[in-house]
């Protein structure tokens, strides 16, 4: 039974896709099975794999999921992929609370062979974030360590209790992560702290620091641990990735 | 007869708030009348220009527009507050072309005193970005000079098209904005590049570089025009403006 995680907060450029990819490509450099499904209409975690965007959305298409999976470069990665498509990106927002069981039905039953299941969200609190909220077990929320961070933080928060309340009790907030973290910012120093004084253990011990050769990598279609292994932020999200497997 | 602009990118953390607050403070220091209209649930704006959030967003409490207008504390440069309200969000997004045909109307007849107002979008291309597109004259893009920038350039451009064919025939591309610029990395570098052999005349002049003081100002309530005037950020934002006003 894959673990289903979906990675959402509505503020945008806060590391959701860097950090779908690279912690999945962190999951399967550990041995586990990992897909990374992209629900955004940008499908960055889609090109960001190297892999090209699909005409129809695969929630759309109406084939079997697993038939639309796509292998990435790396060995126990896949992605499923998303679509540029505005009509798509219409459909998939005007659906509903069917629309989010019915996500989860499909999950559970067809991609059941893999161990990790990780859903790129776009920048919004609309129905595809919801719908993912709706079928997984986790969410993680990324958080630049900016001013406008801590903001929108409440609110996907209280979407998450929301989602746990009507659709989908099995819901927990997996944690929180400090991206983008430049430690000679006191800007960056006092949202950190700010965010672990407020959200104490659900704050990952882990904090993604910023790196250029993370940026770079998805312009190569790899994760960073393939692009440059021995980079900082390569070696922030093994270290990420242990202390999720730790967790479970 | 004020000239309403809507800053928009789907793709998130482009700087299209930064752009549209620091902008607009632009334009009241060159002594123009600038309002900056905050339709992103997240309210970034209008915390980001030292203001609370509306309980109930302007566009839905069914008052005059101009009644909610708020002060800032720059002269010239007012604020049409946001709500963080979960439900505002959704009554806003459920909108549709009536509404951005009212938007137009009421945008044209209440806030006429202004000479520019700046529409700041969510990171979307739902109804409220689609609105804020039929409602305006133009449509500036902020980018950032990273490889996720360019994949979704296309489809803010086709929405620009569509909206123009159907809805707003006045509407135009003001133009591109490079943010975040950092010359010392060749990945900015090549984005520009790319960018301006793309979409040349469209590329305003003025670069916006990474600069730290740009993302503190908010923390205070302040464009960075009035916390560090002397900044390397403040500097791009003012001469942005006169390229704006160069344009008019
Ligand atoms: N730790 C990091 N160091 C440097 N750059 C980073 C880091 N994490 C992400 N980036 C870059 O910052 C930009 C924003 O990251 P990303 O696209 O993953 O955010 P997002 O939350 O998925 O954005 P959106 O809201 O548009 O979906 C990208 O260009 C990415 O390459
Ligand atoms: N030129 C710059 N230099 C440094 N930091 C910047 C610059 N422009 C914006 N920022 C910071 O980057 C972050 C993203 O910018 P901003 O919030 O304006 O983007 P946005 O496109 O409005 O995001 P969203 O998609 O969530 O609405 C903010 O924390 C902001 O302070
Ligand atoms: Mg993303
Ligand atoms: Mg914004």
């Amino acid at each position: 039974m894959a673990k289903i995680i979906s990675v959402a907060n509505q503020k945008g450029g806060v590391g959701k896709t860097t950090t779908a990819i690279n912690l999945a490509a962190g999951l399967a450099k550990a041995g586990r099975s990992a897909l990374v499904i992209d629900v955004d209409p940008q499908c960055n975690a889609t090109s960001g794999l190297g892999v090209e965007p699909a005409k129809r959305h695969p929630l759309l298409a109406g084939k079997p999921l697993a038939e639309s999976v796509v292998a990435t470069a790396q060995p126990g990665l896949s992605v499923l992929p998303g679509s540029q498509s505005l009509a798509d990106a219409d459909a998939l927002s005007a659906s509903n609370r069917q629309r989010a069981s019915a996500l989860r039905q499909q999950l559970g039953s067809e991609l059941s062979t893999f161990d990790y299941i990780m859903i790129d969200c776009p920048p919004s609190l609309g129905q595809l974030t919801r719908a993912s909220l709706g079928a997984s077990a986790e969410v993680y929320i990324p958080i630049q360590c900016e001013y406008f961070a801590m903001e929108g933080l409440s609110q996907i928060i209280e979407l998450a209790r929301q989602t746990k309340a009507r659709d989908n009790r099995r819901l927990e907030i997996g944690g929180i992560v400090l991206t983008m973290y430049d430690p000679d910012l006191e800007l960056a120093n006092e949202v950190a702290n700010e965010v672990r004084g407020f959200f104490d253990d659900a704050v990952f011990d882990t904090v993604i620091p910023r790196d250029v050769l993370i940026s770079e990598a998805p312009s190569h279609g790899l994760s960073v641990l393939d692009y440059a292994p021995r980079a900082r932020g390569a070696r922030a999200y093994v270290e990420l990735t242990l202390e999720v497997i730790d967790r479970d």
